[in-house]
């Protein structure tokens, strides 16, 4: 078969998600990838001038077309339900309300990345980022 | 040993422009 054109994601994980990767807060404060919380994100959030958390709930996931590697994951953004497809590879992690690391295939993420994470699903409810508004 | 940013860690959706 003809190879394959490139996707819109990376082809390799980036390396913040790899357990016992070192995350600061916008207060400075230190953590480890696998111990944030839902309440760490609202906070820095609620510090930074410029981004804001949106909740972003799964309506849709599907293979991708273009390689069995991937999946597109269909959100309902914010409080305007905008609609945004992304494409990721099946063991990226999103990381859902009250809950912690999910992703298409938690196997693969467990085994890649050593990041406990279960089954992202339709219903469930991401954080995501935007823009304040600047006016 | 990196550090990294704790908005790198979750996507960038942007909705779109309404109102």
């Amino acid at each position: 078969p003809p190879s394959l054109s490139s996707t819109v994601a990376p082809p390799s994980l980036p390396p913040y998600f790899i357990k016992g990767s070192i995350i600061q807060l916008a207060d400075g404060e230190l953590k480890r990838v696998e111990d944030l919380k839902t309440e760490d994100f609202i906070q820095s959030a609620e510090i930074s001038t410029e981004l804001k958390i949106d909740s972003s709930t799964v309506e849709r996931i599907e293979g991708s077309h273009t390689s069995p590697n991937f999946a597109v994951v269909q959100f309902s953004v914010g409080e305007h339900r905008a609609q945004v497809s992304v494409e990721v590879l099946v063991e990226y992690p999103f990381f859902v309300f009250g809950q912690g690391w999910s992703s298409c295939c938690p196997d693969r993420t467990t085994q890649l990345l050593e990041l406990p994470c279960t089954k992202l699903s339709v219903g469930d409810v991401c954080i995501s980022l935007t823009l304040k508004n600047l006016r | 040993v990196p550090v990294f940013p704790w908005h790198s860690l979750v996507p960038f959706l942007e909705p779109s422009q309404s109102g």
